[in-house]
């Protein structure tokens, strides 16, 4: 039975899309079948897995936006939405420009909340792992993904208004907990981006580290501009440039982990 | 008669909040009268101003939140709205996390789309300048800022992701000027958090500056850990270190900006 997490946080640019292609990548390196979702507009973990968007979007493909917008009960097959990627145990569902403008559609529909959910439960027992790459923002798309996980793992970056927005989303986490998924923790926090010669990136991380103790991944993601690069080539970091920190970095968060899920 | 510019783009992270702060901070030091609209939930350029965000919730202060959910006949006096920063020019209208929900809460109100320009269109006489700082997303928020604009300036760090995100935001200034706002035009483009050394950098520069030509402002904002610093004081960077490279940069573009609306 896979095991579903939201990468999250509405903190723009803090390293949410950069974790759901490597952390997935690396996973799946170690033999467990990844499915990762792209559930933002963007569409950024669709082309950093080396999908085409144009191609997606002229042929008109099925993506996130269509099952979203598609009951669960009018769907035989899933295969058509699942994409392989250029690592053997690494599927994902990619995600479309048009998906931007499903909050409104989805606002009046009844059961707006679980849209995600009713497919992801058909999901499960085929991957051993489920990411999701969340938007940044906290609206009805970030809370379907909350609805359909069992946890949530939060990227922040060591800057202060990354730190001020995490009151926000645990307020969200709650409220989802008491309404509509009980079940619902935080897998952990994970620090992105670290420079350690900055004097704020080490306060920020002190503060961070003194509120979520050891909810805190001990592996921290370095500043490393091979990730940055990695996502212009279509592949993630262990196929870019496996000697790179930034690979070995989230090499080492995939053990933690797997670890922490007794799984490794 | 004052311009209305919304600073906006849906990648997240990429300075547009630093820009909305520390722009309209240099121009209202140029003795323009400024007013900066904060219409993202994170409420960054709230804080980054140095406003109490928990003290505008506890006391159930007006926000930007209740004035998008009120009609314009309902509005005497916008002061309750519009509160004073730490610079003589400078006013600010405040966000607070409610506004998340506002995205769902308008979807189905009647003419959703201009809910904001009502209210900018009776305050544009008072100021010389009016700045949007909008949220990560293209979501109904943003568009309630393009509609009730004369022009869209757009922050973009030089990196991949924001790169690729360009074509969907040019898309959508090309769809409000279309149908809700025919006098949309782009105000500049913005290079941010640039550092010369890297290589990754400078080609994406390049490819900008060959796709948007003189719509590029010259005006480079290099990497500067003052800039990050500055928001957990309260201040605009002309406050807090006005000697940095940030300030100096943003002054410079502040000038730049002034001269391409013959206004220095
Ligand atoms: N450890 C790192 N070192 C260097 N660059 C990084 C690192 N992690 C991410 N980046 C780069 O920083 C930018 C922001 O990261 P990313 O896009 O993953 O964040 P995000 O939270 O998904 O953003 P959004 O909020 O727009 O979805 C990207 O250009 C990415 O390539
Ligand atoms: N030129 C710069 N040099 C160094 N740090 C910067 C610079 N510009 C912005 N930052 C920092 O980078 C982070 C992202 O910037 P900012 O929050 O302004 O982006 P944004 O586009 O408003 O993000 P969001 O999409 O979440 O609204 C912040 O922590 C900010 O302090
Ligand atoms: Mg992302
Ligand atoms: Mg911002």
């Amino acid at each position: 039975m896979g095991k579903v997490v939201s990468i999250a946080n509405q903190k723009g640019g803090v390293g949410k899309t950069t974790t759901a292609i490597n952390l997935s990548a690396c996973i799946s390196a170690l033999e467990k079948k990844v499915l990762v979702i792209d559930i933002d507009p963007q569409a950024n973990t669709t082309s950093g897995l080396g999908l085409n968007k144009k191609e997606i979007k002229e042929n008109n493909e099925p993506t996130i936006y269509d099952l979203l917008l598609t009951d669960e009960e009018d769907i035989e097959d899933y295969s058509p939405y699942i994409r392989k990627t250029k690592l053997k145990y690494l599927d994902v569902i990619p995600s479309e420009s048009d998906l931007a403008g499903a909050e409104i559609e989805l606002a009046s529909v009844f059961g707006r909340e679980m849209k995600l959910k009713i497919h992801i439960d058909r999901l499960k027992d085929i991957y051993d792992y489920i990411f999701i790459d969340c938007p940044p923002s906290l609206g009805l798309l970030t809370v379907n993904s909350f609805v359909a996980s069992d946890s949530v793992l939060i990227p922040i970056q060591t800057e202060y208004f990354a730190l001020e927005g995490l009151a926000d989303l645990l307020n969200t986490i709650k409220i989802i907990q008491k309404r509509l998924n009980k079940k619902l923790t935080i897998e952990g926090i994970l620090l992105t981006m670290f420079d350690s010669r900055v004097k704020l990136a080490k306060q920020v991380a002190n503060e961070i580290k003194e509120w979520f103790g050891d909810k805190v991944y001990n592996t921290i993601i370095p500043k490393n501009v091979r990730l940055a690069e990695a996502p212009s080539h279509g592949k993630p970091i262990i196929l870019y440039d496996i000697l790179s920190t930034g690979a070995e970095s989230y090499m080492k968060l995939a053990k933690e982990f797997l670890r922490r899920n007794r799984d490794y």
